[in-house]
């Protein structure tokens, strides 16, 4: 399976709708320090589930909401697509295409869609995890996280090759 | 299960051990069982010598040589359980850049069914990508993402 | 004693504000105090703006913006409590090649009474050094230090 | 006050003695991943009187001692000068040179110097601390360690300000 796209739209910096398309190999993203680069790492794993408001450099889930400057005002709706060729069925759900959105609304509320199909938050966890790609896989190394694999003690450590069985 | 804890220890061992030199240029490195008697309560320790160098306590190495390490032992898990795509945020930070270029050329020569995605801003990262995008933010606070050719952002 | 830390205080909070905006290339910052009615209890909030951007919780900053925010504050420190000589191990990893060579500029503008010493590998701080000196090894895990000219490093 | 040198002999990877003279202005360390430029800094801190030995990345004490390669045997004792110009007395001692001298043996006994007369190792840092360059002055910011100063919680961080005064 492949990740084929990114959408984002109101997360972040990311005020205007941008769509990233991946092909095979090595993609690189570069730019100045603050323009955004670890926002779109961010919004892969918000978009895959991650629940932590702390672990996206928030206080609160709404924080990922574009929060204007001074020449526009704050935005009330993030929103993630992540687009994937399922055709190897690595992704367990039956179909070629898998498409997958969380949205979040200033209030709080927030939305998840499925191939466009209303779900809960968990039923896009469940899809990553019983496929392999989710939280405790290697698929994400967030800035400043890559010796993380050290700070484990033996013990813990144990575990990272557990998980990789 | 400790039977498959053991293949799966000795397939990510035995990459680790292979991927080390690469990424090196040279040395050697091992993870090794704390208690092999009793797999289902062992920790595991990571030994690694840079080229040249004695093995001593992992605390001592530099800090470009830990980074590496831990680059090292991701490769390894990702060899023995492939993920579709891996996105590396800025790893090669504390690299010099003899040790970015083996990097890079470990990530380019990698089997191109995984997607690799790279943020950086190292030089001898993006000449060897296959592909760049540029964010920017022309407007104060607004994130613009655009395709960059790889010759202009490395000459910049 | 509120007296004293109510000086230094101002002092400090009125360098970083006046720095901030020569190590950004614009942009804003301040230190805030938490409880300025209670000045023995009181905490301090550190508010940094990047150029063009809002102020927002410092959180949201990029690593690089936290980065420079950090040398910045310890930059405001020394001023108000000069110290002989400062060593800085690799404080701008993190850093993009325009704030290295801001960050590079103001040390070499630094009063020069002032030592920095600075283990770098951007070539825009090397190159805004007085003079550099080389650590190898060309024997295995044994150091070797060797004066080496500036235009030769930053070519290379 | 300034420093004018510093001697390194036996202390980690550097076997061989070694000295660097110190000018005014800015002096820059370069090299390769590994060859010794975090081992400076750490030499500079150990002289003044750094206590812990995982603040210097070891386990104990003589971890700090030449260990030896593949050519090299190991070394029985590290030793570390560093020559300061005091003729402002921004050192509490009435000398205009003063010299602070550290050694560890492998059998972990230690021996330190002022100006070449055996002294103890609170000598070496109240005669820092008395000075403002000690262990909470900002004079040495250590490798990883940049973003410190913000993982202060902010009562913390008033601390910082009155060590400052
Ligand atoms: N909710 C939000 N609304 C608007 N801007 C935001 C929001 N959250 C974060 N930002 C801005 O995004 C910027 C950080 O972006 P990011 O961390 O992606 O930068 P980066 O390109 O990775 O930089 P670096 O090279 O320094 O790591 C910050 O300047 C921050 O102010
Ligand atoms: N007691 C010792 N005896 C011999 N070698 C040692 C000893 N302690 C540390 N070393 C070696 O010193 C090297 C680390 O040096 P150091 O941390 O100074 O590198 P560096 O130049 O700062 O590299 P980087 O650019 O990656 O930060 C390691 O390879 C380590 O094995
Ligand atoms: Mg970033
Ligand atoms: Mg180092």
């Amino acid at each position: 399976m492949s990740l084929t796209s990114l959408i984002i739209s109101g997360f972040k910096s990311f005020a205007d709708k941008t769509e990233l398309t991946f092909d095979k190999g090595v993609t690189g993203i570069v730019g100045p320090n603050g323009s955004g680069k670890s926002n779109i790492t961010e919004a892969v794993r918000w978009a895959m589930g991650e629940q932590s408001a702390k672990g996206l450099r928030g206080e609160h889930m709404p924080d990922v909401i574009f929060a204007g400057t001074q020449l526009r005002p704050a935005m009330n709706l993030a929103l993630v697509t992540l687009k994937f060729d399922n055709q190897d069925r690595a992704l367990k759900k039956d179909a070629d295409q898998i498409e997958i959105t969380r949205k979040i609304f200033r209030d709080g509320t927030s939305e998840f869609y499925i191939n466009q199909k209303s779900c809960r938050l968990k039923d896009i966890v469940s899809l990553f995890l019983d496929s392999g790609i989710g939280r405790s896989s290697f698929s994400i190394i967030s800035q400043g996280q890559v010796e993380e694999i050290f700070n484990s003690r033996p013990e813990d450590r144990r575990t990272i090759i557990e998980e990789t069985a | 299960v400790r039977a498959r804890f053991k293949a799966t220890f000795r397939a990510v061992s035995e990459a680790f051990s292979e991927i080390f030199p690469k990424m090196f240029g040279g040395g050697q490195a091992a993870l090794i069982l704390t208690d092999p008697e009793d797999l289902l309560n062992t920790g595991v320790e990571i030994k690694a010598s840079p080229p040249g160098k004695k093995l001593q306590k992992l605390s001592l190495l530099s800090g470009g040589e830990r980074a590496l390490t831990a680059i090292t032992l991701l490769f390894a898990i990702i060899k023995v359980r492939p993920v579709p795509f891996c996105i590396l945020d800025e790893v090669e930070a504390s690299l010099d850049d003899a040790n970015v270029a083996r990097f890079a050329d470990f990530l380019r020569a990698y089997d191109a069914k995984t997607q690799f995605i790279v943020i950086t801003h190292r030089k001898g990262t993006m000449m060897r990508a296959n592909r760049l995008y540029g964010v920017t933010m022309q407007e104060s606070g607004v994130s613009k993402v655009v395709s960059v050719a790889i010759s202009d952002q490395v000459s910049a």
